[in-house]
């Protein structure tokens, strides 16, 4: 594990490293913009497993990766939601997924009310415009937000438009091909725990 | 395990039996109002724990019990929500929560734009009609659907009516006595695992 203060001045390496345009960039530099010793440098650095080499530095992009690697910040998974409802709407606005680099690009619906009403930063899309969106962000995961009587034709829209993986509200089951990936979510499933827990609780 | 059809006829005797005002009932009388032979009658209520009295008959409170918990009826626990925006609108319409025997019995909110709002059976309530309606239908669980900032103030407005079991949707630690039960609820988590099992599956 890094010292709590080393990870701090790491964050910092970070955002600089981002901007650098320069293949390899040597500790002194690094230092000099940012009123750190070169040796605080190369002591924070050594706790990566990527080595610099004398005289040449740092590779900008290794560093960069590993770093991204570290902060979760990596490739961003990009979603999109079908159905802007009451949920899909409180799930577009939930601030919580951006903490793990979850990034809502589009929210579609088929009622011609809902298409153009602005969600958080989002505007409300058609269905014929999902697979520019899905082709544009290369988006890996589609949520589910519609009634149970609609939720197949959804899937099918969504695996023929190249999604990966179905997070699925609508309380139906969906067949999709095997290669798809499929979560059922039921938040009912936490209402009942505290009911249990309520009567395990009465009972003593 | 009971068979199917006998499984059936129970839930016909439950009904009779919950409509019942004798203390005793007999398998030929059970059979003459449902046109089942007493023979059948007795062998379905064989399956049960509770075994009737030759001449006497069924104690019908005791033989309502048992199909009551049988059924999951028994005792429904009742549920309200603060916050009738789309995360408290779109669980309030939600049907899952019937079939476990939990009811929504009010949904309240603090803005003048909401209050009088119809969602499903229910209106939307002002604050100060907590009280009574907890009180009324003897709630037990209060279901937090408000801004984080406002979620502390929620709470102790709960805990202070005798509410024993919070369902707290605000990204925010709330604090309350040690006897009342908090579960906090992030459906972030399962949209991560979605984003893991599609990382497991790339790297293979
Ligand atoms: N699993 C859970 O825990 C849970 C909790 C709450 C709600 N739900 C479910 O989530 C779904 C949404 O609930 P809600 O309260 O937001 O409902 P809602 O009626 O407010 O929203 C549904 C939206 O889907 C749109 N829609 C319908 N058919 C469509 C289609 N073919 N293509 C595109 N859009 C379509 C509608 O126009 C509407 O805007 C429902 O199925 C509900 O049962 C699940
Ligand atoms: N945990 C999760 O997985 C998850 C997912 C989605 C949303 N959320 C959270 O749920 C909450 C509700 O989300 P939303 O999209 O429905 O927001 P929203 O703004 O649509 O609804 C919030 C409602 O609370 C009411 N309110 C505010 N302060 C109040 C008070 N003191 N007393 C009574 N009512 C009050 C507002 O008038 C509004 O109607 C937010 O905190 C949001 O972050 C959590």
């Amino acid at each position: 594990m890094f010292p709590k203060a080393t990870l701090e001045r790491l964050k910092l390496y970070h955002r600089l490293l981002s901007e650098e345009e320069k293949e390899y960039i040597s500790s002194e530099e690094i230092g000099e913009r940012l009123g750190i010793l070169p040796e605080q440098v190369r002591k924070d650095l050594s706790y990566l497993e990527y080595k610099g080499k004398p005289k040449v530095g740092y590779n900008v992009k290794k560093l960069l990766e590993e770093l991204n690697k570290l902060f979760g910040i990596g490739k961003s998974t990009k979603v999109i939601i079908v159905g802007a409802g009451n949920l899909g709407t409180a799930i577009t606005n939930y601030p919580g997924f951006a903490n793990y680099n979850i990034e809502i690009v589009g929210i579609f619906d088929n009622d011609p009310n809902k298409i153009g009403k602005r969600i958080g930063d989002l505007v409300v899309l058609p269905m014929d415009y999902l697979e520019r969106v899905i082709k544009k962000f290369n988006v890996e995961i589609g949520v589910i937000c519609v009634p149970k009587e609609s939720a197949q034709e959804v899937a099918n829209i969504l695996v023929k438009n190249g999604i990966k993986a179905i997070w699925n509200f609508a309380p139906t089951f969906i067949k999709v091909p095997e290669e798809v990936i499929v979560r059922n979510e039921d938040i009912t499933s936490g209402l009942l725990s505290l009911k249990h827990m309520l009567e395990v609780k009465d009972q003593r």
